[in-house]
């Protein structure tokens, strides 16, 4: 473990239970993208099947239960909650995330280190945790007044893979370790997604002004 | 080989 991953995990836990605090506390998901969070709960389900094969640390078995538990539960709220449900922005939030799923899955059939189920399934979330943010930032665009807790949300979980970039650099030099080429360009992809955002919501904080996405 | 290594972050 060094310093940059453990901040990019602390940055994609916090962004997660900020969600969940902004859904509980006001009972609402304007802003969020449903999508987003469904291809999170696929995400997490690919990458976490070691769950149950291999133990690695305490820490590790916590936190992907957390993102399991905390992925579904956002995804429940939206959908099922009485009142939540009603806040969600149906009709804005309507990029075919399904559309993004064969092709993931079949890139993890051609593109992998080892064609075991595992680590087909564990490529394939690779391919589409870099994708899944589409759907929120196509909402984003779409949402007038973006609220400061979905606005600092996806920030974190911006940050928390460009976090990990600089963790497998470090792990590259330090503990020499091997080329991760699959993690590596996935993570850039999945960063790079996050530039404009990144710069708006910057620019917002710096200006102290409301967050906004041109159209 | 798998890559081990990764396979300990999340």
């Amino acid at each position: 473990m060094n310093i940059f991953r453990l901040a990019g995990d602390m940055s994609h836990l916090l962004s997660v239970i900020l969600l969940l605090l902004k859904i509980r506390t006001t009972k609402s998901c304007a802003g969020i993208s449903l999508k987003t969070q469904e291809l999170y709960v696929v995400v997490f389900l690919a990458r976490y099947l070691n769950l149950f094969t291999r133990y690695y640390s305490f820490y590790n078995t916590v936190m992907k239960l957390v993102f399991i538990a905390t992925s579904v539960c956002i995804v429940w709220y939206m959908r099922f909650h009485k009142v939540v449900k009603q806040t969600y922005n149906k009709d804005l939030d309507t990029f075919r995330h399904y559309v993004v799923i064969p092709p993931c899955f079949l890139l993890a059939l051609l593109v992998h280190h080892e064609f075991t189920v595992m680590e087909v399934l564990w490529t394939f979330s690779l391919y589409l945790e870099a994708v899944a943010i589409l759907p929120q930032l196509i909402l984003l665009q779409r949402t007038r007044n973006i609220d400061n807790l979905t606005g600092n949300y996806i920030f974190l979980l911006g940050a928390y893979r460009a976090l990990y970039l600089l963790n497998w650099i470090y792990r590259f030099f330090m503990e020499k370790a091997q080329a991760r080429w699959i993690s590596w360009i996935s993570g850039l992809v999945q960063t790079a997604l996050y530039a404009d955002f990144f710069y708006y919501y910057i620019k917002s904080w710096k200006n102290n002004e409301k967050l906004k996405l041109p159209a | 080989t798998p890559e081990e290594g990764v396979k300990d972050e999340l």
